[in-house]
């Protein structure tokens, strides 16, 4: 564990916490791609199944429950509880063309070829592009309350402390993942027009709204 | 396994 490993799990934790604030106290989940709810929460789910088989800190089974548990209460809150609310009409990214593809991926390259191996490099790659159908929900709709890009900056930036922290692991324990590496790469820079307007506008305390 | 080094992160 370094310094940026560890503000990167903070990150990813506020992010998940934000959004359920915000769904919580509007009592709407207005402007949520519950798709991408959906793909983090098979991203997680297939990750983790390690929580069954090892032990390796009580910090990390911890987090691990956090996250599976608070995702699996958003996708209710988004699907169940204030369905009423939810914008299907504008949550139109076709998920499926992500989910298809990537299991074949992650079927082809991985480090070995074991059902969770595999499913763990399927839940890396998913969740690399696991944000497509909520970045392509604001940029149909062209706007996102600024709770929102709060949540998507948060989000954002917990792989990027990632990066940085693999960086630090190279030098100092000479280890490296690629396809970790790859598809974290893959993921920050999917954030990087939103990091834009976020720093342009957000902080700027004006309303996000994207060029059409 | 290269894996097992990472198995800490999240």
């Amino acid at each position: 564990m370094n310094i940026f490993r560890l503000a990167g799990d903070i990150s990813h934790l506020l992010a998940i916490f934000i959004l359920l604030i915000k769904i919580w106290r509007s009592r709407s989940c207005a402007g949520i791609s519950g798709k991408s709810q959906v793909l983090f929460g098979m991203v997680f789910l297939t990750r983790y199944l390690d929580l069954f088989t090892s032990f390796i800190s009580v910090y990390n089974t911890v987090m691990k429950v956090i996250f599976i548990l608070a995702t699996l209460v958003t996708i209710y809150l988004v699907f169940f509880k204030f369905r009423a609310t939810y914008d299907s009409n504008n949550d139109t990214f076709r998920a499926e063309l992500l989910v298809i593809p990537i299991a074949g991926l992650a079927v082809l390259v991985n480090h070995e070829f074991s059902l969770f191996e595999i499913l763990w490099t399927f839940s890396i790659y998913l969740e690399s592009v696991s944000i497509m159908p909520q970045l392509y929900m604001i940029s149909k709709t062209g706007e996102a309350e600024t709770i929102t890009s709060h949540y998507l900056f948060a989000l954002g930036l917990y792989r990027g402390l990632y990066i940085v922290n693999w960086v630090w692991r190279y030098y100092t324990e000479q280890f490296y993942d690629w396809i970790a590496i790859v598809a974290g790469v893959v993921q920050t820079l999917l954030y990087c027009d939103f990091f834009y307007l976020y720093i342009t506008k957000v902080i700027k305390g004006k309303e996000m709204s994207l060029p059409a | 396994r290269i894996r097992t080094q990472l198995k800490d992160e999240l």
